[in-house]
């Protein structure tokens, strides 16, 4: 299993639809200052299931919808799609993908998708749960968040541990 | 549950006390049980002393020096319990030329078999990707997608 | 009390729209009283507005620019009120390197009436400095000074 | 008035005497990772009568003393002198310069002095305090700390407007 591709379309400062593909080995994201590299990463954190907005840098959920520029309006909606190459059965399922879409419009509720099939959050949190992926791992750490395990009171880190056993 | 804990505790800190010391060309440190009877409620501790210095507490490592300890820990966790990807935003900020590198082979090494995505902007780290994506802004506040290059 | 505090508020505020559209080559920021009737109890929201882009809250910020922005605001305070001496530890950690080489140009020109120190790992930072200190650890754990280089 | 010498003796990893010489203009401090810098910032916020063992990153202010290494006993003292210039008249007082001595032996309490002469951390405070230098100044940034003044409550940031008035 691995991330094969990402698409995001009017998630923060991402107007446009955009699409980037991974390969397994190493892959470096660059840019300038502001650019939009750290929204790469909220943006997967998003469609993972990431339900604090705090947590994406904003005060409320409609934060993480394009809200547009000096020249242009703001999006309606944002939309994300993570792809995982499932070809090794990783996953207990049918496909040789998995496909997590998650959409928000201004107006209200996340909604969320399973290759295609409309689901609920706690599907995803289901196939992803024992897996080590998504928010609470160690495999997502946001910028300046290193240190953070050092910081942390020992009784946190037990249960980093306890999430590996 | 408890005996599942406390072998996956013993587990992280060997993988630990080896990646410490080859990120930091020796030195020791250790993951130490708080209150060791009380496996369901016990925290943990980190000790690090980089090699030739005075033990202390990680309160009084450098800026880089904690940046490398907490790598370290990060590391030992995916060790024991690998992952197929992990995402790191800047995580060698702090860090020295010296470590940069170090760090460096360390991500390459561990790529061969976790999916490594690093957002970086120091060159010895995106000298060791195979796959480069630029990010730019040619329309103000509209984030553009290049990519950059792709090794053999 | 309240109109030396709100006059210094207003200095302060004019100096931050200076300083902030400099080193972002453009751009919109402004201090705001939560509580303008209550003086002496109200707080100070921060507002900056990259150029071209939306207003949002600083928190979309991104990491480099949240250091450049407050580092726009030190440097409004201290051109308020002034001090004879300022020291920075590696404030340009999350910045590019065009900021950091705005921020060098900065510091040049404040270092005409104020001493700067900087503690940094930049090259770009380093050049611009008339003196310079290395600190190794020949021994380990025992810090010693090495003096690098005096420009005219 | 500007900083003309920093001496540190013992404190934290400076084992041995150790002498800084600034000038007007611009200062760089440089070196890997570890090797001392940011020990030289926290012998200046402890000069200036620094009294949470916190702010200098311990957790008792005996972590200031040099703890010796795999080779080396600890020394069982710690001294810091700031040598000011004074040739401007910026301190009311009748020198050209004014050393203030920081002294902490592992027994016991912080002694001061000015011009060698011993005096009270109120004393420091006391000519320090309507300058603007010092620890709660925004002249002093230490590492990481840059983001504090917009990660603070707005009644924080008031404070060090009226701290400026
Ligand atoms: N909903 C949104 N609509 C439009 N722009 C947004 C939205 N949310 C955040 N942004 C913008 O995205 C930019 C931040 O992007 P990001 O944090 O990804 O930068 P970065 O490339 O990581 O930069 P750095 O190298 O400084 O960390 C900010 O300028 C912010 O205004
Ligand atoms: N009382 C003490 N005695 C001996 N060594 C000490 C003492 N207190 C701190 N140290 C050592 O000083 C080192 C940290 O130094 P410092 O924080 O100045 O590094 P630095 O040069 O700023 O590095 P970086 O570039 O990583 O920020 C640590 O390795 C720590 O063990
Ligand atoms: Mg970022
Ligand atoms: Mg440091």
């Amino acid at each position: 299993m691995y991330l094969k591709k990402l698409e995001i379309n009017g998630f923060k400062s991402f107007a446009h639809k955009t699409e980037l593909y991974f390969k397994p080995g190493m892959t470096a994201i660059v840019g300038p200052n502001g650019s939009g590299k750290s929204n790469i990463l909220d943006a997967i954190y998003w469609v993972l299931g990431e339900q604090s907005a705090k947590m994406l840098r904003g005060s409320s959920m409609q934060d993480v919808i394009f809200a547009g520029n000096s020249k242009r309006k703001g999006s309606g909606r944002a939309e994300v799609s993570l792809i995982l190459d499932n070809t090794d059965g990783y996953f207990p399922l049918d496909f040789s993908e998995v496909k997590l879409t998650r959409r928000v419009l201004r107006s209200g509720e996340s909604e969320y998708f399973m290759n295609k099939t409309p689901c609920r959050l706690k599907d995803i949190h289901e196939i992803l749960a024992d897996k080590g992926i998504g928010k609470e791992a160690y495999t997502l750490i946001g910028q300046g968040k290193i240190e953070e395990v050092l910081n942390a009171k020992p009784e946190i880190r037990r249960k980093i541990i306890e999430e590996a056993a | 549950v408890k005996k599942r804990f406390f072998d996956t505790f013993l587990e992280v800190n060997a993988a630990f006390e080896d990646i410490f010391a080859l990120l930091f060309k020796g030195g020791k440190a250790q993951l130490v049980l708080t209150e060791p009877e009380q496996l369901l409620e016990t925290g943990i501790e980190i000790i690090a002393q980089p090699k030739g210095k005075k033990l202390q507490s990680i309160s009084l490592l450098s800026g880089g020096e904690k940046a490398m300890t907490a790598l370290a820990f990060l590391f030992a966790l995916l060790h024991v319990k690998p992952s197929p990807f992990c995402i790191l935003d800047e995580v060698e900020a702090a860090l020295d030329e010296a470590n940069v590198d170090r760090l460096g082979q360390y991500l390459e090494s561990l790529s061969q078999s976790t999916q490594v995505i690093v957002i970086t902007h120091r060159k010895e780290t995106m000298e060791k990707a195979q796959v480069l994506y630029g990010v730019t802004m040619q329309e103000v506040g509209v984030s553009k997608l290049v990519s950059m290059k792709l090794t053999s």
